[in-house]
């Protein structure tokens, strides 16, 4: 099947422009977690979590 | 007049999942109208199978790469964000006099002191949850009326999920079950006061709905024969027709473009609690086209002419349609979109030549996954993923681990979309 021969040379020739133009950003997610960054409703209440408690009603 | 916009994004929602694809038990009569009298679009792509870099694509009109939301999902405690530098699409409009809200789901971030909130990122209003509403113990509390409690523990060791109002957490744990209602009134609201002082607007309303667990308030529960998930789905259409009535009852429909489609391909290891793909391969997590292929529909009442449309786009591609049809500059940036209004005016074929397939966890050592070009698709990697697991084929499953492939493995996906039957290109 040439044509499809084609097709995927066309395709890898599109995926390496994109690839080469493509600068990654600094992972936010790879900065990692803190649990005092939590958002709770009453910051100095403890203990945390259990303490995070508002205004439910149900 | 400025048109004003209005974005739907649904969570964890396959292809296969809604009344007018097809699905037998799904009750969306609002969605099914938004389509019948707007553009549909059967080749449409998220850029990630998984929540925050999906956002993060949305809102810029770039890759998540470039942004940083990768590789997985922000979690309560991330230090990190959507930087404050990239530009979105509220901030886009914001400089030409639009009002911006947002309700529901941001999953962008948090940060010290709310650094990556919504209010920090162009958006005037913002009511919501600013992360996935499993990401907090959720076996005590009330998922559907009158006390039928959520479906499983969610994440336990974290804070309960908080609803929070502009910067203000109101509510910790949320209350599932009146939180609908709740951005039903908001997005009234907001539409009316922006329509009463002429004022043009955007709102955003990423829904939690149907994600796991799914919930719903009394309007919704037991009235679908799908079960939770068909009713969470019931519950955000219903939202879909509040605010479809308010924008008719406050006369700015036919000046407003209203975008639907959803962030990433259904979450299968969820079951029957899950969504549904339909033909495509696979769900959430894997870059088949299950995980990353959406129903998406355009509407604009007197101005887009309802049908059909096969041309490829992306979620990519609203920020630039946006930009161009309010008249704003475009952020000063690298950006993967382009507009789509051939598309919308003159069901043309469009402005998008190909889609690239990133996987949950992108490197620069892998690249891109699969790419899409016209018809075709090539896999250079593939994996399953837990998020797909219990699917019967097993390429989905987590033991499908990476498996590069030379020659790539190639899909026409106008005659096989289930990417059942590869060519051959020996």
């Amino acid at each position: 099947h040439p044509e499809l021969v084609s097709v995927l040379q066309n395709i890898s020739q599109l995926k390496d422009e994109f690839e080469s133009s493509m600068q990654f950003g600094e992972s936010e997610i790879g900065k990692g977690t803190d649990r005092n960054l939590e958002p709770c409703c009453n910051p100095q209440c403890s203990p945390k979590p259990e303490c995070c408690h508002c205004g439910t009603t149900h | 007049a400025l048109p004003n916009f209005v974005l739907l994004f649904a969570d964890d929602l396959g292809f296969g999942d809604l009344g007018f694809a097809g699905h037998p038990t799904s009750l969306t009569p609002n969605l099914d109208r938004l389509a019948a009298h707007g553009l549909r679009f059967t080749d449409f792509y998220a850029t990630s199978p998984v929540c925050s870099p999906s956002r993060a694509s949305l809102l810029t009109g770039r890759y998540q790469t470039r942004s940083g939301i990768y590789p997985g999902v922000l979690y309560p405690g991330s230090k990190g964000g959507l930087p404050l530098n990239e530009t979105t699409i509220a901030e886009v409009l914001k400089p030409l006099g639009y009002a911006t809200a947002m309700m529901g789901k941001w999953h962008l971030g948090y940060g010290a002191n709310g650094t990556y909130l919504p209010t920090r990122q162009g958006f005037d209003h913002y009511l919501g949850i600013p992360y996935s509403h499993d990401m907090g113990p959720c076996h005590n509390l009330t998922c559907f009326p009158p006390d039928v409690k959520c479906y499983g523990s969610c994440d336990v060791g974290t804070v309960t999920v908080p609803l929070m109002n502009g910067e203000t957490i109101t509510q910790q744990p949320v209350d599932f079950v009146n939180l609908e209602d709740s951005y039903s009134t908001f997005a009234t609201e907001f539409i009316r006061s922006s329509a009463q002082k002429s004022q043009p607007f955007f709102l955003y309303y990423p829904s939690h709905h149907t994600h796991y667990p799914q919930f719903a308030g009394w309007k919704s529960v037991g009235r679908t024969l799908r079960g939770p998930f068909g009713d969470a789905l019931l519950e955000f259409d219903s939202t879909v027709g509040n605010i479809l009535h308010t924008l008719k009852e406050t006369g700015v429909l036919n000046n407003t473009l209203v975008f639907f489609t959803a962030d990433n391909g259904p979450e299968l290891m969820r079951m029957s609690r899950g969504g549904n793909a339909g033909l495509l391969k696979c769900g959430k997590g894997t870059t088949y086209e299950g995980g990353m292929r959406e129903p998406a529909i355009a509407y604009w009442s007197g101005v887009i002419k309802p049908g059909v449309t096969h041309s490829l786009s992306s979620t990519l591609d609203i920020l630039p349609t946006f930009a161009r049809l309010a008249g704003a500059p475009l952020p000063d940036v690298q950006l993967d979109g382009v507009d789509m209004i051939d598309i919308l005016f003159n069901h043309g074929a469009g402005q998008r030549k190909a889609m690239f397939y990133y996987p949950v966890d992108p490197s620069e050592k892998y690249g891109v996954f699969a790419v899409r070009m016209g018809k075709y698709k090539a896999h250079y990697y593939t994996r399953g993923s837990t998020h797909s697991d219990p699917n019967p084929d097993k390429d989905c499953q987590i033991i499908s681990l990476l498996k590069y492939h030379d020659p790539p493995l190639l899909y026409d996906l106008e005659s096989d979309p289930s990417e059942h039957y590869s060519l051959s290109v020996k």
